[in-house]
């Protein structure tokens, strides 16, 4: 188990490094196991610097920056070992556009693999969806689902086709 | 192995029936605020077994039962309907197609099915069992738990590992 | 000072109820202080039922009702004794468009008195501003702050007219 | 009352000098993850005297002190200037425009100045008494505060009950 556990967290880092890097421009990271514990019991630490910035403590960066830390993170496992679906609920909330950018190829990548459902309220997540789901309450207290498209241009949604019939 | 469909009824806020289809790749839920968005997700954990209610932001698991509005009168039963897909075999079942369904009564009483079949709890978690999604995985992650990942105790950052390995 | 802090509950109470109502259409919202105990000690529980909807436990609430409902709490305590100036850190954050004009129009109703600083991501709240300032990294890891516009039709940010002499 | 200028330098990732212009209205404060819109709300709140380095995100009081990047030396002290106008004598003091002025050296030393005068971290927070602004007012609000006043312990909620009567 211990061996286990040991390939896991090598393989876990190397994609931390590599994601954070697509994420963070220049930017840095990784996982460090605690030393002199038995690894399977050792806290995991976490080492994360943005593109140009100098390293220092995780509770100085940005919302944003966090926000996208644990994501790399939570992807870099996922590449271990990827599950059949995901669901994200507004995990993109923080995210500026640029980095919700990087955020959905992201998922774009790892849609080959995965199917993703993705709550939002941005709409560079809702063009990343190849399908929209609008959910509303028209009937006081009642939730109804519809089928939407995203208008690129005017950048609003509309009804699809299929539920005009 | 993906979701292709989803059924609600009396869940939350799904007074009325309503029904989802997932297609492969990536698909985006959207609406206002308290439209129904994030009850769609605590459905799916619902229905593949999450028992801690308040992951699903409930005190009491009877309060996921529809519990009427302006124009709607409570109702006496939440069912939640789940299609999968085991296009690879990963479930442990011989079907290509999954439906797994819960229901919960008024009275307390739980029912849950496997096609259409009785089964118990267990049958429905074992099922999802190795499979990297159900109740304790980190398949379905709300913005909360994100920025858990950095602050929290090193403990939380553990089990995601340990998840993987 | 037990008669001065039962007056400020009672006043805050109805500038909750009705802040509450401003912002959740038909909705409504009460704050209970607990019998039984000295006012001055007992603990202030909150009611809210967004429009259309039946009262139930406050976690049942979306992420965006309940970010709207403590709002609508700090709006009526200001109310009673506004502060000269008040700083917002991304508390539009969760909130969909609709509910950001309402939280901004409130806003626009206090500037009278008060003077806001509002950091956000949101575009409807940089449109509310008298005065945009853009901060970036162009140096790395060094903020640098300029004087923005908003151009309205394009949507996004543009140096003032001033920075650019 | 209302702030006028904001003078930083050295403070957090503000290496080189600059400066905020506040009008009476609302004012945004924009731009990308990680920038430092928020390094600007943390200047605020420390040179008003915040001592919690908690509340400014940082492990250590001299944390905020600009500690390099790949671009720019470290700096042997932080600064930041606010200047207020006094137009409505809510300030208990002769002046109709007050600049408050802290700084911090790499030494640990503090200097504390108002219009100029060294005084003691004691006289800024005096200044500020009563007026509803200040560390441990709601006067500076984030999304994390707002979240916790419906979820947090109910001390919390009667703290700013309190803090307005
Ligand atoms: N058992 C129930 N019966 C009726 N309504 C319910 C029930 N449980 C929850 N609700 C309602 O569902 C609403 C919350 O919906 P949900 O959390 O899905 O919103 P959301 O779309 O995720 O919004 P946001 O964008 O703000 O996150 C609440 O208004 C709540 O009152
Ligand atoms: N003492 C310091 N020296 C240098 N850089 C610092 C210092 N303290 C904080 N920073 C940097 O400031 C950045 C955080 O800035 P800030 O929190 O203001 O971002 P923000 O604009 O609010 O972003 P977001 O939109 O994500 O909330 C971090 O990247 C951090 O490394
Ligand atoms: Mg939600
Ligand atoms: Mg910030």
């Amino acid at each position: 188990a211990r061996k286990q556990f040991l390939e896991t967290f090598e393989s876990v880092q190397q994609n931390f490094s590599k994601v954070f890097k697509s994420f963070f421009e220049g930017g840095r990271a990784s996982l460090i196991l605690r030393e002199g514990i038995d690894p399977l019991e050792a806290d995991i630490d976490i080492y994360a610097t943005p593109g140009g910035k100098r390293l220092s403590a995780l509770t100085l960066l940005s919302g944003g920056e966090k926000s996208l830390t644990a994501i790399s993170l939570l992807f870099a496992i996922y590449l271990v070992k990827p599950s059949p679906f995901c669901i994200f609920d507004e995990v993109d909330a923080p995210l500026d556009d640029q980095n919700v950018r990087r955020y959905t190829a992201a998922l774009e990548d790892y849609a080959q693999e995965t199917q993703f459902i993705l709550v939002t309220h941005n709409k560079l997540s809702m063009r990343a969806a190849q399908q929209l789901y609008g959910v509303t309450m028209q009937e006081e207290g009642v939730s109804k689902v519809v089928s939407v498209q995203f208008e690129k241009e005017e950048e609003k949604l509309v009804p699809s086709q299929a539920e005009q019939q | 192995m993906y979701l292709s469909e989803l059924n609600i009824i009396g869940f939350k806020s799904f007074a009325r029936k309503i029904q989802l289809r997932f297609n492969k790749g990536i698909t985006g839920v959207v609406g206002p605020n308290g439209c129904g968005k994030s009850n769609i997700v605590d459905a799916i954990r619902w229905v593949m077994g999450e028992q801690r209610s308040g992951v699903l932001r409930s005190e009491r698991m009877e309060n996921v039962i529809f519990n009427g509005s302006e124009s709607a009168k409570p109702v006496g039963m939440a069912e939640v309907s789940l299609t999968i897909q085991n296009n690879k075999n990963i479930l442990p079942i011989e079907y290509t197609e999954v439906v797994i369904t819960r229901r919960l009564f008024r009275s307390g009483e739980s029912q849950y099915l496997i096609n259409g079949n009785l089964c118990r709890l267990k049958d429905i978690l074992d099922l999802f069992m190795d499979t990297g999604v159900g109740p304790g995985t980190y398949s379905v992650i709300e913005l909360q738990q994100v920025e858990k990942i950095l602050n929290g105790k090193a403990d939380e950052r553990r089990a995601i590992f340990e998840e993987a390995a």
